[in-house]
């Protein structure tokens, strides 16, 4: 399942509509300290299905909106998508023969969230199993390393990191 | 179960220490189970041995070569089960010009599995993308993504 | 006593507010008392507002912009109470180049107070120092330290 | 108390003695990951008093000496010695009119340790009071910033950042 675009709007400091498309090989993201960098990873995560606002630098899903700038206001709501190619199959019956799958995370400020697929409303539980279908989800801890957590694995008890392993399996 | 660990393991074990000597340049390392009589429970730790140094407790080890320790056995697991893309925040911060080299390479070699998200600081890392995105605030407080490199793969 | 950390606080406070916005090239942050009331037991949080952007939970902000305002708080600390020397291992790690810049300009200044020994891999950090001691293993496993390169201060 | 020299051997990874002159203002070490730059902090700790090999990464002080490497045998000592400028005054009275003061401390394989001023054997106590009198011990832990550890003040609770202002107080 590849990732061919990421979409996002209103999320973080992400205000204005941004899109990356995202090829085969190595994809590089640069810039200077607090430009956003790291909020693309937090958008993905968001957008996988992650639950907690913890897991994403917040204390609250409403900090993940747009909060103003100098110059700007507040904005209403988070949008965020990623547009993957369907070549496993491994999906919705209803989506089986979609050359592309396009999941939609949307929050709004007063805590009402939408998800679609390909434009169709669907909950968070459909979106969470189709990237656990993929192998990408909250259970896969090692394809998707945070800022500063690259050392937890060194540092983790034995038992931790039997857990990663097993995970993997 | 019991089965599916051991293979499992047996697969991370190998790969580890086939992918820790090409980021050391030499060296050892190896996994090892804390209890290989109770494969069930089980933990797992790391034995390193960075090259030229004697083996000692992990936690001797540089900040530079723990994190390289790290990528070795992420990387590890990573072509046990590889993912359809994989994304590393700045895990380069601590190496020196040389490991950042190796770094990038073994990134650009993972990157034939899966694809590779990169966010990094560093130049090395920078110069082994296929596709280079720069983030900016031009606007304080808001973010503008500017300036597609395109390297070898057409977007 | 009460008094005695009332006054601390309130220096630490205002080293911190005039500091940070050196680091950030703008922007504000102050200390507060989680309970004033309760001197004895009250606990201290940190406010922090980067230029340009809006106040927030601190736990938003990036890597590189907690390393700056964590280097900020204690420097501030050190300026309240300055011990002989201060030893900073790598916390510019995280910075990029225009923050470095400012990290190395606010080490030099720190230096007129006491000695700064700072442990780093990157270019404007080293050009500040007036002595330079490279560290290497040519021989594995064995230190050696070599190339003392001397700046402003004979030694 | 000005600190005018770092001498090591036998410590972690300085097999040889090794001398480090340090002057005023800003003294910068560089080096390849893993050459021995964070064990010259670690032995300068451990001269000003540290009592627990966890905080200098090790399991247990035998780990503090010389452990071999490729080329050469372990060692059976460790030895650090810092040499201060005493303009402070605030020092044992048998050394009040000496002009510098060496502290040494020094560790066998068989666990027994041995600590001098200015080649006098004293006990480990007296050499923590002595840098408790300068403001560098184990109370100032805003003077030593190890690896990994600047983003503790920020990360703390605010219980825990208030007792690191009070023990500058
Ligand atoms: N809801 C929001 N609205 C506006 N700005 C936000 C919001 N949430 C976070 N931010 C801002 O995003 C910035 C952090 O961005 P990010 O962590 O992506 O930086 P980065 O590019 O990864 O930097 P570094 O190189 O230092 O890691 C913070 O300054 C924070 O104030
Ligand atoms: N007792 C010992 N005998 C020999 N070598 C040791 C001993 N204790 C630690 N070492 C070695 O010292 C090395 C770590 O050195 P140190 O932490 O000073 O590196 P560094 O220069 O700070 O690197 P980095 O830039 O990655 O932080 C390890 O490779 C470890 O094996
Ligand atoms: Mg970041
Ligand atoms: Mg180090």
């Amino acid at each position: 399942m590849k990732l061919l675009r990421i979409e996002l709007v209103g999320f973080k400091s992400f205000r204005t509509k941004t899109g990356l498309e995202i090829g085969d090989g190595v994809t590089t993201i640069v810039g200077p300290n607090g430009c956003g960098k790291s909020n693309i990873v937090d958008a993905i995560k968001w957008c996988i299905g992650a639950q907690s606002a913890k897991d994403l630098r917040g204390k609250g899903m409403d900090e993940l909106i747009f909060a103003g700038s100098e110059t700007h206001r507040a904005m209403g709501m988070a949008e965020v998508s990623l547009t993957m190619q369907n070549d496993r199959g491994d999906v919705p019956a209803a989506f089986r023969d979609h050359a592309e799958i396009k999941v939609t995370r949307r929050l709004y400020r007063d805590g009402e969230s939408e998800y679609e697929l390909n434009g169709s409303k669907v909950r968070l539980r459909d979106v969470q199993e189709l990237f656990l279908g993929t192998g990408v989800g909250s259970r896969e801890a090692y394809s998707i390393i945070e800022q500063g957590r690259i050392g937890f694995i060194v540092s983790a008890r034995p038992e931790e990191r039997r857990l990663i392993i097993e995970e993997a399996a | 179960s019991r089965e599916l660990f051991d293979e499992t393991f047996k697969v991370v074990d190998a790969e580890f220490q086939r992918i820790f000597p090409q980021l050391f340049r030499g060296g050892r390392a190896r996994l090892e189970l804390t209890d290989p009589e109770n494969l069930l429970e089980t933990g797992v730790d790391i034995i390193a041995q960075p090259p030229g140094k004697r083996l000692q407790n992990m936690n001797l080890l540089s900040g530079g070569e723990k994190a390289l320790t790290a990528v070795s056995l992420i990387f590890a697991i990573f072509r046990m089960r590889p993912t359809p893309f994989c994304i590393l925040d700045e895990v380069d911060a601590p190496l020196d010009e040389a490991n950042e080299s190796r770094f990038a390479e073994a990134v650009r070699q993972m990157s034939q599995l899966s694809q590779m998200l990169v966010i990094t600081h560093k130049r090395r890392t920078m110069e082994a993308a296929d596709t280079l995105y720069g983030v900016t605030m031009e606007e304080p407080g808001v973010s503008k993504v500017v300036g597609v490199r395109l390297g070898n793969t057409p977007v």
